[in-house]
């Protein structure tokens, strides 16, 4: 089984944290020590990191993309480019080997999801996130997420939601939704059911255990004023987009990716 | 007593909310609702506000500059420039009147401190960062703190704050660090040495009270895990830096302004 996630947000919003508590390995090693000459004009970079991991019992090959740079100059204006670059170089490598005479080894390292990392702001969408959602709705699946979840109270988390959703609409955003058919069984009904009524999913990460009142060791950050427990469902969404990811909706992903997105792609490069 | 203090982030990083927690009045309104249409391509305004506030029994007429749109933009490039102008034809304004022979009634608006909000990301100083203290630290009083300072640990602070002054140090960036001389008495020697130590503040801020365990209500955060007090000394550097504004050092500010910035601004001015 082979997945391939893209991570898409600005330096220190929370990637290399996120994806290691969501796989529970360390994909991501931990950044280097910065000195201060380190000048950050440099653009956007595609890096590739991959690892063997087991969920429920299936191995799985897993792939991250890691873009560093986005959203990190000055001038933003074609920090997409290069992403959406990336993941059209993949379809066409894609297409080439399907082209060619004996096809029984084709590897397939098309993007199956992007992870887009959204700033716990509270109040809207910014410039750069409408550009980038709107450039690569249509060639990936878009699952943007609220980062750093803990920055906002319930409260606020409920309004920008909202918010989010009502910008996505108005722009014609196209994100990862769900789709149930009258095929599904009653409990991935409520499942999907579920996750569209959480989406955006509110994302708290960490690498670290801490220990709670009653002892036990969850992943966590301790504060002077509480302990914020990653898979606590009360404090946070990580949990459900764990499962949507890992479990229920990765077939549904890498579906869409190869029967719809990259189908679009192709019909659209061979009229050309 | 006049007092003129301009604040600059991206939005959405606290900065009304900080604004009036600190001074105990609603000097920003609340955001208006922004619908989903509103393009954010309007680059940085410069609004506003003034209000007349006590401080320990002090008459005191705040005046606070906003910069809206300053970071929002995708392309930031000259965001700093509508900024400094607004700080430099506020010199020039009080240079011709300073020229003129009637000088019984000199109005000055001259920005006294710029508190300018870094992002809690934990890790570095961004390039826009970096970019904005550089054009300014020369002209005016600059207070760097970390916004949202909840955002982070008690650890990842400590390496924060230690990451931010050796970034500042490398550029050559002034910021306002209170000075002591021989001439102070000890408890102004032993308060500016704790500022000293604790720059650039991590802060929190919050409009709305919340009832404690104890029962008492305190201005704070309420989250599932805990409560975060505005005026816990253990949960953020709020209280110092409200003290260092309004009670310890708005004298120190208005003096370097009056009597080493302008004068600097002015030489120049009148030399070239
Ligand atoms: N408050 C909060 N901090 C986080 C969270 N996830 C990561 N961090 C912290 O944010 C900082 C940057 O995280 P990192 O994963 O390195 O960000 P990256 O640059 O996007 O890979 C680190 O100090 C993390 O401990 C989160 O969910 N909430
Ligand atoms: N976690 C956290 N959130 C804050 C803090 N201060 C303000 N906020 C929230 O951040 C959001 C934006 O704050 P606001 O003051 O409007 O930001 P501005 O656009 O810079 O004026 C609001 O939902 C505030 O409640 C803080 O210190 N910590």
């Amino acid at each position: 089984f082979n997945f391939t996630l893209m991570v898409v947000g600005e330096s220190g919003i929370g990637k290399s944290t996120l994806i290691n508590t969501l796989f529970d390995t360390k994909i991501f090693p931990d950044h280097e020590e910065m000195p201060p000459s380190a000048e950050t004009v440099k653009g956007v970079d595609i890096t590739s990191m991959s690892a063997d991991i087991q969920e429920n019992g299936v191995k799985l090959r897993l792939t991250v993309v890691d873009t560093p740079g986005f959203g990190d100059s000055i001038n933003n204006e074609d920090a997409w480019q290069p992403i959406l670059e990336n993941i059209e170089s993949r379809f066409d490598a894609y297409l080439a080997q399907e082209n060619r005479v004996n096809r029984s080894k084709i590897s397939d390292n098309r993007i199956d999801a992007v992870i887009y990392f959204i700033k716990p702001t509270g109040h809207c969408l910014r410039a750069i996130d409408i550009e980038f959602m709107k450039r690569l709705h249509t060639k990936v699946n878009l699952i943007p997420i609220i980062a750093k979840a803990d920055t906002l109270t319930a409260r606020e988390l409920e309004l920008f939601k909202a918010k989010i959703l009502a910008d996505i609409n108005y722009h014609g955003i196209q994100i990862f939704k769900p789709v149930s058919d009258e095929f599904d069984d009653p409990e991935t009904v409520a499942d999907n059911r579920d996750i569209l009524s959480k989406i955006p999913f509110a994302v708290i990460g960490s690498e670290k255990y801490v220990e709670r009142a009653d002892g036990t060791m969850v992943r966590g950050r301790r504060y002077p004023w509480g302990i914020i427990e990653v898979e606590n469902e009360e404090h946070n969404d990580f949990i459900k987009l764990r499962q949507m990811l890992l479990r229920t909706h990765m077939e549904e992903l890498k579906d869409t990716t190869d029967m719809v997105l990259y189908e679009n792609y192709r019909t659209q490069k061979l009229l050309s």
